[in-house]
């Protein structure tokens, strides 16, 4: 069985070609803090950028998607075990923190970095 | 919930199922000291919050990613207001307040990196050019002084404004206590000419910021990043796995 994946991924398949433009990758995106209804306590910054991921997952993990083992583990169950085990998901790999200013309940104004607010980069797991 | 503006609807919300808890214990923690609507316009101008702004523009960029050469030493900075502000009779020239603090419940252990004062060493009040400073303010008994003074120094804010570090009382006396904390301050001012002395009395600066308290905090709750360790055994089935694939593709 290993032998037959192996021989598909050595080269790249019809599939894969058509997937390549919509392969897992980091989009902008920002929204702006009035949007989501919160401008009337969050100060600063007016806007938000959250970004997010979004593509297939490719049949092969590379190295540059920062896949864990379980990834590629996952993705041979897949193949050759059982289908009903999903492929691993395109998510985000790295975050950055993000600085707020805002209005507490009782007056008080706080400054506050919120770690995990800004996807910088993807992974499939 | 996008496009409904709501504050309210987490307490409300019925039991969540699992896969829908961490989701909003995070969106619960961003909001849990959110005030209502019509709870910010009152607390929008004035020095407080443009001491904040400027902390902020000091130590994040305009997208809101912190500087990498930020000073503030904490991950959270937090400015209380004093909750009361009550006048004390005449002693002499002096013009007194004493004005309480509200620490609240240390709720999710942060720890006090830093506390400071900062108050209006200088007054314009009526025509009046006061001098002012601030003191720690301990209840009478024989073995307390009546007051501790804390060391001070100008703020970078501007020169009316006087920074005082108060991180060592607050530490050893209110930070670990259970129940409610509150600190209390005794705020005293003196016309700067002795003439203006009687003419002073019945002004009442209550109604301007004279006094707010900063805590540089950290928050102990968050986990330390544990460092992405590859079982052993895993280690050596990925091993065994790849030399295997290998030999097979060639």
């Amino acid at each position: 069985q290993v032998d037959s994946v192996a021989s598909d991924v050595s080269g790249p398949s019809q599939e894969q070609d058509a997937s390549e433009n919509n392969q897992c990758s980091l989009h902008p995106y920002t929204v702006s803090f009035r949007q989501l209804g919160w401008d009337h306590w969050i100060i600063a910054p007016h806007h938000y950028t959250p970004n997010y991921c979004k593509g297939t997952c490719p049949r092969v993990l590379h190295y540059g998607l920062n896949s864990p083992n379980h990834a590629i583990i996952q993705n041979l169950i897949n193949e050759l075990v059982n289908q009903s085990i999903p492929q691993p998901s395109c998510v985000p790999y790295k975050y950055d923190a993000m600085s707020v200013l805002l209005i507490e309940a009782n007056g008080s104004i706080l400054y506050k970095e919120h770690e995990g607010m800004v996807a910088q980069s993807c992974t499939c797991r | 919930e996008v496009g409904q503006p709501s504050t309210t609807f987490l307490p409300e919300s019925p039991t969540l199922p699992p896969a829908e808890t961490s989701t909003m214990r995070l969106v619960e923690k961003l909001l849990e000291e959110a005030p209502g609507k019509e709870q910010r316009k009152p607390h929008l101008e004035g020095p407080p919050l443009q001491y904040m702004l400027e902390l902020y523009q000091r130590s994040a960029d305009s997208d809101g990613h912190p500087r990498e050469n930020r000073t503030i030493g904490a991950r959270m900075v937090r400015l209380l207001m004093p909750s009361a502000n009550i006048a004390r009779p005449l002693r002499g020239s002096w013009y007194t307040r004493i004005l309480n603090f509200l620490l609240g419940r240390n709720r999710v252990a942060y720890q006090l990196v830093k506390a400071t004062v900062v108050y209006r060493h200088q007054l314009h009040l009526a025509h009046f050019n006061l001098s002012c400073y601030v003191e720690l303010w301990v209840p009478k008994s024989p073995n307390n002084p009546s007051s501790v003074r804390g060391s001070s120094k100008l703020s970078l804010m501007s020169q009316t404004w006087t920074e005082m570090d108060l991180t060592q009382h607050i530490q050893q006396k209110l930070w670990n206590r259970k129940g409610r904390r509150m600190l209390r301050l005794r705020f005293m001012c003196q016309p700067q000419n002795d003439s203006e002395v009687a003419e002073f009395h019945g002004h009442d600066p209550s109604s301007v910021h004279i006094a707010f308290l900063l805590l540089h905090l950290n928050d102990t709750h968050k986990n330390a990043q544990k460092a992405e360790l590859l079982p052993s055994v895993l280690e050596e089935f990925m091993e065994g796995e790849s030399s295997l694939l290998s030999r097979k593709t060639r």
